[in-house]
């Protein structure tokens, strides 16, 4: 059964595009079938993951204005790891589709267009609640929400989650938050154990009929590790750029627990 | 004569909100009076400056949909700094006035609308060149550039500067790159030292005839320090946080580059 899980959060830098490449490469290489989507203008994902993005590329833009096949539009880049890129046109989308019928569920109405065959589709959402995060939201089974230990990135929590529970309310009765995972930890500062207990506290008092009721924080810290802000620019993830360094072996701890809560091991 | 300045980065967490609040911080400290405004839905300027941002206050929203004055929407934080607030139904602005005759040049327009008793107005805006973003580029006379050194930040650049050249071209004739400032700079990584040899020759070879021929690279360099991320939790500047730090020495730096590259000193 195909999972597809949401990377969001609004606040900008936070790790969320890192984790889609490093945890899509992490789960590949250990042989489950990967499909990376790219829904930020930006295209870092497709960059990330050496993925040329042109105009004249079909990507997530043409999956979603013209109803082209997300088959149609992936890229492979391992027999594990596929990606469907993204373009810059993707930025007129919100504008575009603003009186679409059903804008939001576009995405999910090509998921379920076809049977994939992947094991794991992961999207990654630019720094935003806007149309391109809700089409995230609306399709996925589950959300992950990167977060950087700092005061700041703390604050959209909140209404990150309103957010979730109004599109599992009314739109996507399955999504649940799956989990948050501390990016570019350093635990040296006072500031990561602050946060830290912050977001523990806040999900151990869940009450049970919120789609975060059952999140958790994972126990792997993706450390603050320059090779990973490196590997981006040789097109390469971690695991292929720096194999032994921190991020590398951060990575590799997160996709085993990820594997684990998923009973998939 | 009173200067506006956009800073603009779509890219996500590259320093934006903490340049915006510290230099005004550091500009009112030298006696320039400075108006703040905050273009962000998620208000985090407004929140590091200790200004207490709820739906009930008039702000930045009130401004751009009602047409309220920014002399009535600005809020006082010293006697020569003051902050025009932000508020989450911002985030609406971009549909709600999707059919608005003009809805480019509201902020140019209420900028214009009266005389206000400032030297320098900083504008903080989201992450995205929507239209938000575009009011700060329609309304401003220069814009600084904050920026990471990392291969992912660097890949927007030349998008950015496309940006504010059809800004110029069509909308505000005025309109003049300042200037770069490196961000969360870690001199003992390679990837800082290539990230900045990059920009530094791409500024060189600017053509004239562009709105970025006289764009300089700020030789102040704002170093990682967990200081800048812990302040906004008090609502407090890092001038009034922690005088002492590195964040604090490198924002009076960038305060008096900045005034001397003015011409106000
Ligand atoms: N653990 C880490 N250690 C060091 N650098 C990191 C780490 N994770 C990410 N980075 C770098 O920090 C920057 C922000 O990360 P990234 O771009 O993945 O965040 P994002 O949330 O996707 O940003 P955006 O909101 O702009 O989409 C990038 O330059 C990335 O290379
Ligand atoms: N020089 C620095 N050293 C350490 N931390 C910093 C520094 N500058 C900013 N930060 C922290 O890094 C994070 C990103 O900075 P900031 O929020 O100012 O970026 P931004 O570009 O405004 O982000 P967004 O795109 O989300 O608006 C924040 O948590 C901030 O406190
Ligand atoms: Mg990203
Ligand atoms: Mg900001």
């Amino acid at each position: 059964l195909m999972r597809t899980i949401a990377l969001i959060n609004q606040k900008g830098g936070v790790g969320k595009t890192t984790t889609v490449a490093n945890l899509s490469a992490a789960l590949a290489a250990r042989g489950r079938r990967v499909l990376a989507i790219d829904l930020d203008p930006q295209s870092h994902l497709t960059l990330h993951l050496g993925a040329e993005a042109g105009t004249a590329t079909t990507g997530i833009y043409h999956v979603l204005t013209e109803g082209t096949a997300l088959s149609a539009a992936a890229m492979k880049i391992s027999e594990t790891l596929w990606v469907v890129p993204s373009s810059i046109d993707l930025a007129g989308a919100e504008i575009e589709l603003v009186s679409t019928v059903g804008r939001e569920q576009l995405l999910a109405d090509r998921l379920a267009a076809e049977t994939l065959p992947f094991d794991y589709v992961l999207i990654d959402c630019p720094p935003s609640l806007g149309l391109l995060t809700l089409n995230a939201l609306a399709a996925a089974d589950e959300v992950i929400i990167p977060l950087q230990p700092h005061f700041l990135a703390l604050q959209g929590f909140g209404k990150l989650l309103e957010t979730v529970a109004l599109v599992q309310r009314r739109i996507n009765r399955k999504l649940r938050v799956f989990g948050v995972v501390l990016c570019m930890y350093e635990s040296a500062t006072r500031l990561a154990g602050e946060v830290t207990d912050d977001i523990e506290e806040f999900l151990r008092h869940g009450d049970s009929s919120t789609p975060w009721a059952r999140a958790k924080l994972f126990e792997t810290r993706i450390r603050r590790n320059v090779k990973l802000a490196e590997c981006p620019s040789f097109g390469k993830t971690i695991n292929a750029y720096a194999p032994q360094s921190n991020g590398a072996v951060d990575y590799e701890f997160l996709a085993d627990e990820f594997l684990a809560l998923h009973g998939d091991m």
